[in-house]
């Protein structure tokens, strides 16, 4: 089971921009 | 073309828009100890991502809902808090205690904080030494 805060950095991540 | 730093300067979104950018930028908010404030943004869009996503639990969502509201919103004396209309961290926690996921419910709050780093942060930062050391 995801820790919210795994859950949290997850969602950060795929909100990124992908590398160019 | 055009080098990355100076498309930087054009607008946050060109900004937010490129990996080497939003390190920089990152790590300019973190001398200023409002790193969560991008953080926030981000997960914002991440949600909006999530529930667009076919496939996603909704019990995902939720706990991603919770934990956004927990981290960034609940403490009043947060940054990112700090720059929230109260009506807006209202509807927000309303959302959340009655379990109303909705893939917009934070895009209110994440337009708040867009304006402040567009009219604050992010003018600073194209000021800072990060900045123009980089350049």
């Amino acid at each position: 089971i995801d820790s919210e805060d795994d859950l949290l950095q997850e969602c950060i991540s795929s909100a990124m921009p992908k590398k160019k | 073309p055009t080098p990355p730093y100076l498309k930087w300067a054009e607008s946050l979104h060109s900004l937010l828009d490129d990996q080497d950018g939003i390190h920089l930028f990152r790590t300019f908010l973190k001398q200023e100890e409002c790193a969560d404030v991008l953080d926030f943004w981000f997960a914002c869009t991440g949600f909006r991502k999530l529930e667009a996503n076919e496939g996603q639990g909704e019990e995902k969502k939720l706990k991603l809902a919770k934990a956004i509201y927990k981290k960034y919103i609940l403490d009043n004396n947060g940054i990112v808090s700090r720059q929230i209309k109260p009506a807006t961290k209202s509807f927000i926690k309303d959302c959340v205690m009655r379990l109303h996921i909705d893939p917009a419910m934070f895009d209110q709050a994440q337009t708040e904080i867009q304006t402040m780093m567009e009219e604050n942060t992010y003018p600073l930062f194209l000021k800072s030494d990060i900045y123009l050391e980089y350049t």
